[in-house]
């Protein structure tokens, strides 16, 4: 079963169409394997960004280098998981 | 055999234990809900759809889907809470009675069934289906751009790699195929949902583009309705408006596609973000985001019946 170890979820308010632009960016570069669960609307917008582990230190430095404004939804994509699959093996004992 | 009644819907489950509850809704519920296959996805396996239905034949219908990006795991768990609701309601709830009493409600609770099955076994974080790519090692077709509404257009991507591709062909996708099959079969859908999470939201046609649909006026003033009747529950507030404007150019979506073919009343809602929680919204919120759904839904669906064309 595939792990998310260490992956965040940011959520990132782009303050112009400059910077909704730039964020779709970050969704060409294949390399950084980012997964975009909601995708920049435009300004006034939230986008949320799933990073990988090896890919969080260039997104963060991506969005600090470019001004964005953004916040940690997510803190560990694998722990929210294990808790879920908990719940539900709780759920079926029951 | 278990009884329907104790199945746990603050529960996540998997495909096998809601293709099981669904048994135990038909069997009671006779002479309301039985269940149809419309088709087969690619893996194989049944596409089921519950029908609620007092009688008649050809009645006009309307037509709900959940669950049709596979990690949107609220949406399935809000088809389930809402099939048992509307089974439970007829002959209680006038709206529901009076519903039921003139149309038919046809609910696919997993309209994506291997997706599904993937982020139970493999992926938590699948979206697409998972038929194969020729000339690609990526699997699967985003089954919301694979509609024939602006086929290809903005906001669908051609590259099979991508959570948006939107497939070879326009209804490429068995899952795709099975509805517009039945939809043009049946001949008498006058409404369409389609059930998403997340972003808090009733959107409504169009979303190939930033054209107003000829009933704009119509659907912005149900889709208004709907939204203050959810917040009237706990509180959450949706946005709404037609795609284009409300979130961005999407082509090739289910709505799109059933407006285009004369489904007036296409709407698609994206269900509860708290913000904190995305695709993995806890399990403890599937209650209450499927309790404030069901007000909006019920507007709409009264709305058609009321309304009919």
């Amino acid at each position: 079963q595939r792990q998310f170890q260490g992956d965040q979820v940011l959520r990132i308010m782009a303050r112009d169409e400059e910077q909704a632009a730039l964020l779709k960016m970050l969704e060409e570069q294949e390399e950084l394997q980012v997964d975009f669960w909601r995708h920049p609307f435009g300004p006034g917008h939230p986008a949320d960004l799933r990073v990988p582990f090896p890919s969080l230190g260039a997104v963060k430095g991506f969005l600090e280098s470019h001004s964005f404004p953004y916040t940690v939804m997510i803190e560990d994509v694998q722990e929210l998981l294990d808790e879920e699959k908990e719940a539900m093996a709780r759920s079926r004992r029951v | 055999k278990r009884s329907s009644r104790a199945f746990d819907f603050g529960s996540y489950h998997t495909l096998d234990e809601i293709y099981s509850w669904m048994d135990t809704l038909v069997e009671d519920h006779p002479g309301l809900v039985s269940k149809i296959q419309i088709g087969q996805s690619y893996e194989g396996r049944d596409l089921l759809v519950l029908k609620f239905s007092t009688g008649g034949s050809a009645r006009p219908a309307i037509w709900v889907d959940t669950g049709i990006h596979s990690r949107e795991w609220i949406s399935q768990a809000t088809g389930v809470w809402t099939a048992n609701k509307i089974a439970e309601e007829y002959g209680r709830d006038p709206s529901v009675t009076a519903l039921l009493d003139n149309m038919d409600v046809f609910l696919e609770i997993i309209a994506n069934p291997d997706g599904f099955v993937f982020t139970h076994s493999s992926d938590r974080l699948w979206r697409k289906t998972r038929s194969p790519n020729t000339g690609s090692h990526c699997l699967g077709v985003d089954p919301n751009r694979n509609w024939d509404a602006g086929f290809g257009g903005a906001g669908s991507s051609g590259d099979p790699c991508s959570d948006i591709y939107h497939g070879p062909f326009p209804h490429s996708e068995r899952e795709v195929k099975a509805i517009v099959d039945f939809i043009r079969g049946h001949g008498n859908v006058k409404s369409v949902i389609s059930i998403h999470s997340y972003s808090q939201m009733l959107l409504f046609p169009y979303g190939y583009t930033s054209v107003p649909s000829p009933d704009y006026q119509e659907m912005n003033e149900l889709a208004k309705k709907a939204v203050s009747d959810l917040a009237a529950v706990y509180g959450t507030k949706y946005t709404f408006g037609s795609i284009a404007d409300t979130i961005y150019t999407a082509a090739g979506t289910t709505v799109d596609w059933a407006y285009d073919q004369g489904v007036k009343y296409s709407f698609t809602l994206e269900l509860r973000d708290t913000g904190r929680h995305g695709f993995l919204l806890p399990s403890s919120q599937i209650l209450p985001t499927a309790t404030e759904t069901w007000p909006a839904l019920l507007d709409i669906m009264v709305h058609v019946l009321e309304h009919p064309y």
